[in-house]
């Protein structure tokens, strides 16, 4: 199970947050315009957040992050 | 297993719900406006609420959640 | 395996039975307007019951609760 | 594997029997008009009995059980 | 693994099989015309047998089962 | 894994052939018309021999018996 | 993993060939026109002969088997 | 998994070829006009080799076999 | 998993690659003409090479091989 | 799982980084145009960064990735 | 799984990669045009490079490999 993020500005983050019992952030990844990642769900990371102008694919379909 | 959920407005909250006999809120997660968040269901989480505006995708399709 | 549900309106109610030999209620979450839900068939929960008007979304597409 | 049953009318009741060597109703839940039940096969259920007016929606598709 | 069976007259009988080397019936559930049962097949229950007029619902369609 | 059979003439039979190095009858049903069964594969019956006027419904379709 | 044959003639003949190092036919079966028979591939037989004329219904389709 | 051949003519031969270290020829099976072999792989038997003219069914298609 | 390979002319060659730390030649077999091999991908075998013009069908369609 | 990356430009970027608790850069691999690199997610491999101008393959579609 | 690779040229190099820590190439294939090869991901091979004018098929269609 992955995600496909595709920064469409400067300065997107991608946050891990972590699995178990407490919901925090472990990682939080930039991405300058242009740049793509894909991430796992893992033994460490059970939800992600993002944050900025980014083209997010998923399951259910693409879904556009929003900057503000 | 993931949903995914874009806040159509500030303030919308992702509250996860714990896994076994007792059912207690044991996180909740504040999304900015055009922020999106992709949460699993896991070991410590087996129902997930939320409120405010936001898109919520899932298995079966879209559903709107809508604030007050 | 999850189910979403929708409150249509306020005091929707989503009971958790217990799995197992007996069969009782182990939690009650109320809903209100907007308000939307994603629950988990358990190690404590092997079935669901809803109260009032809401949307339930499952494997075989979507049927609508109706209050009294 | 769930099946999911929506009340047409007050008193419908679903029937839970015993799954082993024995088959016996081990719990009886009624339903109130436009209530909603899903209900699993587990450890305990491998046969479900359903009487009164219902729409019964299963990998089939729907039946729709009758009263008398 | 699980079928469907509709009664379209009272005294319709499904009939359990057991499993293993020999092959009795071990169970004999009679439904009223309007009712509605689900079974699975199980530890105990390889073959089923069904007399009477009823809507029977498996993986390769329907079937009408026909009474006398 | 399961097959369904239904009997268009009485004196249909079903006959289940053993698992393992030998291959004999272990078990004869025999259907009246309008009579449905629904057998599986089990770890004692790896063969099913059908004889007479029959509809049979399996993974690759519906193939008629006929009588002699 | 089975497949489904109709004899078309008297004296159709399925052949069950051993598993294993060696290569033996360890049953043949013979069906009367118009007789269904529907087989596995078990610990015992990884390979199976038929000859005679016969609908052979298996996952890549229907083959009809020809006499000589 | 297993592969359905169809011989159109006299003397096509099926030939089985041995799992592990050493490729070697165990088994050649000859089949007259008309005769369907069906062939699983298996824990002797991971490749497979066809001479003469015939009809192999597979998955991921129909392939004729042609004859000198 | 396998791969079919039909010759299209003779002396088509399909070589078994080894698998493990090494990557080495371990199994040749030549193909005459209208001869058809299937073979799967095993603990011995994790790569396959094809010289001469052969029709290879695999998972992600046909794909002519074609000789110098 | 893996995913296919085609470069369109010189010094396309492919950057591994690590599963477990912390995420760091552990491989970078650098494409010339034309070339082409699928990647795995593996035991040390659970999220993937692309710099430059490539053509990113994955499940839920073709993403273009842009060079600066 | 499996890609599968042909040559459209002389020359056409596929490189293995190492799984694991590190990340090294640990076999070069060249292919003569024309020639086809079918790869395996395996335990010793985690990421697959490919230069040279190549036809590549894999799950999500085919990509084109082309050299300098
Ligand atoms: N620590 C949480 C993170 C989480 C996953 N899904 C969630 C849904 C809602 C709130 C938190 C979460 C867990 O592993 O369960
Ligand atoms: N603690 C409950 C939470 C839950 C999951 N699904 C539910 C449905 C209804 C009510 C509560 C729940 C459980 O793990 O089972
Ligand atoms: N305690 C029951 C709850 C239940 C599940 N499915 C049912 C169907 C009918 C009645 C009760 C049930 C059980 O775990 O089996
Ligand atoms: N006790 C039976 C219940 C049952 C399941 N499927 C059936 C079909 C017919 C009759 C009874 C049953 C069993 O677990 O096997
Ligand atoms: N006791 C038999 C019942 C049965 C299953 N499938 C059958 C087919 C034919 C005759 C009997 C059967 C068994 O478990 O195997
Ligand atoms: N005893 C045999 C029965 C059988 C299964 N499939 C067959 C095909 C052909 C002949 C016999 C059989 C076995 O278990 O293997
Ligand atoms: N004894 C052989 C039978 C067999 C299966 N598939 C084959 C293909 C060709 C020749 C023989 C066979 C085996 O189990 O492997
Ligand atoms: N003995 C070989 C047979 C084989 C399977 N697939 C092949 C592909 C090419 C050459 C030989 C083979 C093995 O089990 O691996
Ligand atoms: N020995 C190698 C063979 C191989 C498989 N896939 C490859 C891809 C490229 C180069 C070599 C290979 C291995 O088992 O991993
Ligand atoms: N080390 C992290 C890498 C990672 C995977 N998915 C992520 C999502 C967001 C941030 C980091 C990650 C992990 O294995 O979990
Ligand atoms: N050694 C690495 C190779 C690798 C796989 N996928 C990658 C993605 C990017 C960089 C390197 C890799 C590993 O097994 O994980």
């Amino acid at each position: 199970d992955y995600i496909v993020i595709k920064a469409l500005e400067n300065g997107v983050t991608i946050i891990g947050l972590t699995r178990g019992q407490d919901t925090k952030f472990h990682h939080t990844e930039k991405l300058d315009k242009g740049e793509v990642m894909i991430v796992q769900f893992t033994a460490h990371t059970s939800a992600v957040k993002i944050r900025g102008s980014a083209e997010i694919m998923h399951r259910f379909g693409t879904t556009m992050g929003e900057g503000t």
